[in-house]
């Protein structure tokens, strides 16, 4: 569990270039490029990640959105 | 669907987005 927040923290850095502690709609677009993933798809990755709508991604939001990745299903 | 949010479609992208950091990282010097 503690290897899992380390590697969510990696990640949510790796979007999080100006290490904000958020990330928003424009991070996700920078990652184009970084990313073999279209604009599109990155949108969609953001909508999907933004359980609130609010336009930002909070470590809390990304971390819920990595575990149901690694496991499969929605932990609320 | 194009009005389809959630379910399969985005699973499958968050999936990709998520392999892709992974793959980075393990890529990355």
């Amino acid at each position: 569990r503690a290897a899992m927040l380390e590697k969510t923290q990696e990640f949510f850095q790796i979007c999080d270039i100006e290490d904000k502690g958020f990330i928003t709609r424009r991070d996700m677009q920078r990652l184009h490029g970084e990313l073999p993933l279209s604009a599109e798809e990155l949108e969609n990755v953001f909508d999907t990640l933004d359980a609130d709508g609010n336009g930002y991604l909070t470590l809390e939001e990304f971390s819920s959105g990595f575990s149901h990745f690694l496991f499969g299903r929605r932990i609320s | 669907d194009p009005n389809m949010k959630g379910g399969q479609t985005s699973e499958g992208v968050l999936a990709n987005f998520f392999n892709s950091l992974l793959t980075k990282k393990a890529g990355s010097p």
